[in-house]
């Protein structure tokens, strides 16, 4: 059918890989020679398990060999390719070699057919067998996408039922003259056909034969394949592609002639398919290992699973303080040891608590970030700054709750509120801010204090007082003593009058006064 | 084996070759 379907959901069977079978071997090859009608027909039935790491869709001469429209023998694909069976693949233009259809290789999309209506037959990444007819938009699938997918013609068996007129309908275009496909269905001719069994085993089926001479039809293959318990299966190239190879070697009998034509030759065909040892998956073991016999063995202690792309650091799961590497538990700051089940030892802090912490004063230091929890009374980054006045308690946070906004123990935060009042006759009342116990000996000091100083204070004053007594009393009995003294004297005191200047007459200077000193 | 080239004289195509199939 010539439409493309682009986008939505074709019809197809999804078959879910088989459970791993340990210790499966490698494929099984039978070689039959079998009755149809008439006629005897020999051919090979392979049958691989795990199909998800044994099986690959291979390009002509290796990668690339779609893209340069290489064509090439089965036998020297096969053997690039290490495959122990090959066979052919899918369809190609003879005359340029181009691979018809879709085509993804190892991974690789390769060819992509626009969602032309053909069967197709391909495993996901997670083993995933599919079957059928896919848009464009399922081939591009990238949450499960296909490592490996070919297209054939003719859906023969789904789900266990032949399926070859419900393919004509979908692959033929009912325009076109149907006599070729319908010819194409019913020739015997020799044949190929890929699938799988409901042992979730693929099956590659070889039929030699020759167009119109030897060989089997379409029909007759799909009764074969049930019988051999196939469940869903298409149709490959055919005629003169039909090749198989066994460890490298033909093994079947192509139906081309060579250029004498005395012989048969194998015709250099598109895409094959491959049958080869296990591989691993991803071939490469996601890089944290090596592939042994298409088992992964990881590298390191963590790596696990059969990808190896599991990390696994045991049961503790690194006790959900660190993250498990491929080099072990690497620890959340603040965690240590092997599984990060220790907290940092004291005094040291952060990522492998390879800081060292710098808290004074017996302040914790916080095992993550390394920051000081300050016990009361002191602050700051490192806890070494004592409160300031009015604040107390760890860090410091709380203000004192003291009257008259005294200060208060940095530590317990008690108030020292005494009131305090000294000798009332000389210091007013002082509020002093003194610690309970500390208040009761400092009042004690205190009124002590108040007392002696009192006492020093009057003795000092009687002191002076006296001293200024006997001052005044020594200085009078001076006076008088001098006076009298004075009287005696030969000179007497005149008051000086010097009135507006003048001095009166009588008091002009009288002679010999002049010696006497004690002119006033 | 040096089998040599096939003369791909033993031709089974589902479609014919004298035309492309008409993209509707």
């Amino acid at each position: 059918d010539c439409t493309r379907v682009r986008a939505g959901s074709r019809e197809h069977e999804s078959w879910p890989p088989a459970r791993a079978t340990p210790g499966a071997r490698g494929p099984t090859v039978r070689t039959f020679v079998s009755h149809f009608g008439d006629r005897a027909v020999a051919g090979h039935l392979t049958r691989a398990a795990e199909p998800l790491r044994t099986f690959s869709v291979l390009e002509p001469g290796g990668p690339g060999g779609c893209a340069s429209r290489r064509r090439a023998t089965v036998e020297d694909t096969a053997r690039a390719a290490g495959c122990g069976v090959a066979q052919n693949g899918g369809f190609f233009r003879v005359d340029t070699g181009e691979c018809l259809g879709n085509v993804v290789s190892d991974g690789r999309l390769v060819s992509n057919a626009g969602g032309l209506q053909n069967a197709q037959f391909g495993i996901r990444r997670d083993g995933t067998l599919v079957t059928g007819y896919l848009s464009e938009e399922e081939l591009l699938d990238t949450e499960n996408p296909f490592v490996q997918l070919l297209s054939g013609v003719v859906w023969l068996i789904r789900n266990g039922s032949v399926y070859i007129n419900e393919s004509q309908a979908a692959e033929c275009d009912e325009t076109q003259e149907t006599g070729s496909f319908s010819k194409f269905v019913t020739v015997m001719s020799a044949r190929t056909a890929v699938g799988h069994d409901r042992k979730g085993q693929l099956v590659l089926l070889q039929v030699d034969g020759q167009t119109e001479q030897r060989g089997i039809n379409l029909w007759e293959m799909a009764e074969f394949l049930l019988k051999q318990d196939v469940v869903n299966a298409i149709n490959l190239d055919g005629g003169g592609s039909a090749t198989f190879v066994l460890n490298g070697t033909l093994a079947s009998y192509p139906s081309d002639h060579c250029q004498d034509s005395m012989w048969r030759c194998p015709r250099h065909v598109s895409t094959v398919v491959c049958v080869h040892e296990p591989r691993c998956q991803p071939p490469d073991c996601s890089g944290h290992g090596t592939c042994v016999e298409g088992h992964c063995q990881c590298t390191g202690r963590f790596w696990q699973g059969a990808a190896c792309d599991e990390l696994d650091c045991g049961p503790s799961n690194c006790s959900w303080h660190g993250l498990c590497t491929e080099t072990g538990c690497r620890c959340e700051a603040g965690w240590t040891g092997s599984n990060c089940s220790e907290a940092c030892p004291n005094g040291s802090f952060g990522e492998d608590c390879a800081e060292k912490c710098q808290c004074q004063n017996g302040a914790t230091c916080d095992p993550v970030q390394g920051t000081c929890t300050c016990p009361p009374g002191f602050t700051g980054d490192a806890c070494v700054q004592e409160c300031s006045l009015g604040w107390h308690g760890p860090g410091c946070q709380r203000p004192c709750e003291c009257e008259h906004q005294c200060p208060c123990d940095p530590q317990t935060g008690n108030c020292s509120l005494t009131r305090a009042t000294a000798l009332n006759s000389i210091l007013s009342q002082v509020k002093l801010c003194l610690q309970p116990s500390e208040a009761t000996t400092r009042t004690g000091e205190l009124s002590l204090l108040t007392g002696t100083t009192w006492l020093a204070l009057t003795l000092a004053l009687v002191f002076l007082l006296l001293i200024s007594m006997v001052a005044n009393v020594s200085l009078l009995l001076g006076s008088r003593a001098r006076r009298s003294r004075h009287l005696d004297g030969a000179y007497v005191y005149h008051s000086l009058q010097e009135m507006n200047g003048e001095l009166l007459a009588s008091e002009k200077e009288q002679p010999g006064d002049a010696q006497n000193p004690f002119k006033d | 084996l040096g089998s040599g080239a096939s003369r791909d004289d033993d031709l089974l195509l589902p479609y014919p070759r004298a035309r492309s199939r008409p993209v509707r």
